[in-house]
């Protein structure tokens, strides 16, 4: 039986497609088949796994909304074990088209249920936003996981975050709970970034990772060459920080 | 009769927060009289420059979409000739509950109109998402400025925000033009950097500003203080280059 992970925060730019890429590629690589599911309508994930994301191809908008079988929409990528469901640019227009209709927030839970013998893991990337197409990640996972940048704005939106999450417990996913917190984009020689993270730990406690993704210029190259850090350099700091992460997240499945 | 700018750019974490507060900001201090408008419901630029968007005040949500008068919700800063309109977390809702509603792409545009005698200069700063409110960003706007982070994913989504702006001057508001395109946290020392930065320069051409944010610290540091960069750090490199781009701003006024 797979298991579900959302990552999300609706703070712009904190990490969220940087994290899925990543987290999801180097987990595979341990041999657990895995499944990056991508409903940003910018389609990041996509594309940052080698994926064009105008292209031609049956994608998670026909699968939600058409009601196409995801099998259909499931592609290889080159990390072995490691399997996309791609976004396309025209899941822009789902929020609107799908306001009044019964069940909307509960597509994709209809479709991961479809796909949980078939991986160990399956990773859902969001849009920055609270709107319908996260509040279905919310609604399909067994567990969130928040990216959270070194940067003050980051504290500011993690209330209304969590409240999105309790609301999501109480009605329309009582089993929801919060997988961790990770810290991205440190740099240790910024006070400011040792503050945050000093005040991530003393907020979220067992709950933020000991991981730390550091800032690295290696992680924002590998996107434009299609490919996850551990298949662009595996021997960068970003590569060394994506596979502790991955040790850290697997250690936790264990325990919990 | 005051110019009104909207600041946007779908992609998160880009620097529309940063750019509204401190571009507004540096020319406020030009003495032009300037209004902030939020229509984020993160309410970074509300709390970026000092006010807690938590605390119970008439803000653009009760503008908006309960019709009061624009004139009681608007604040004094601490920077000279500089007001804000703030926003409000509960403008989250806002996107669902105006479905169906006549004109609400319309209903910035309607509060613009009863301000723009009162400012020289408007500027509008949107959330990561090419939704309802920024529709209404888009729709209020003369001109519409896209700040750029000098990183791969953003030059994926500026094909789906040109189009979004192309179809706004087909129809609701033909007006339209693009202010300019305004790269941020550039960091000269990165070969991917100035490889986005040439890219946008081919493409945009004249439209691209010639100034260019560098990637400061100090930027990252003001919005705890609750300061724009002028009034946080005036002699750092951060604050020199707001103060490049103002003098742009300004002077490509006078030309168009
Ligand atoms: N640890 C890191 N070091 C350096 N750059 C990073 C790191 N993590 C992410 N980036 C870069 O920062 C930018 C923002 O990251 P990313 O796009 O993953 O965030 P996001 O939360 O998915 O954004 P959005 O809110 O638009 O979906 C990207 O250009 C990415 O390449
Ligand atoms: N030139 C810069 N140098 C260093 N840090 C910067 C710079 N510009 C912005 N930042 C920081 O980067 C982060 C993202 O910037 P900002 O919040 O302004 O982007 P945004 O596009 O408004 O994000 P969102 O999409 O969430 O609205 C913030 O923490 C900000 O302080
Ligand atoms: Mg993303
Ligand atoms: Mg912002």
């Amino acid at each position: 039986m797979g298991k579900v992970i959302t990552i999300t925060n609706q703070k712009g730019g904190v990490g969220k497609t940087t994290t899925a890429i990543n987290l999801s590629a180097t987990v595979a690589i341990a041999e657990f088949p895995t499944l990056l599911i991508d409903i940003d309508p910018q389609a990041n994930a996509t594309s940052g796994i080698g994926f064009d994301p105008r292209q031609e191809r049956i994608n998670i908008y026909d699968v939600l909304i058409n009601g196409t079988a995801p099998h259909e929409a499931i592609i290889k990528t080159e990390t072995p074990f490691l399997s996309l469901l791609p976004s396309t640019i025209n899941l822009v227009g789902a929020e609107v088209e799908l306001v009044g209709t019964e069940g909307r927030e509960r597509m994709l839970l209809n479709v991961v249920e479809k796909l949980r013998n078939d991986f160990k893991f399956i990773f859902v990337d969001c849009p920055p936003s609270l709107g319908l197409l996260t509040l279905n990640g919310l609604v399909a996972a067994d567990t969130v996981l928040i990216p959270v940048q070194c940067e003050y704005y980051a504290l500011e939106g993690l209330g209304q975050l969590l409240n999105t999450i309790n609301m999501v417990q109480q009605g329309l996913n009582p089993k929801l709970s919060i997988e961790g917190v990770l810290m991205t984009m440190h740099d240790g020689r910024l006070k400011l970034s040792n503050q945050i993270l000093t005040e991530i730990r003393n907020y979220f406690g067992e709950k933020a990772y000991s991981t730390v993704i550091s800032r690295n210029v290696r992680l924002s190259e590998a996107p434009s060459y299609g490919k996850p850090i551990i298949m662009y350099d595996a021997g960068s700091t970003g590569a060394r920080s994506y596979m502790d992460a991955a040790k850290e997240f697997l250690s936790r499945q264990t325990n919990s």
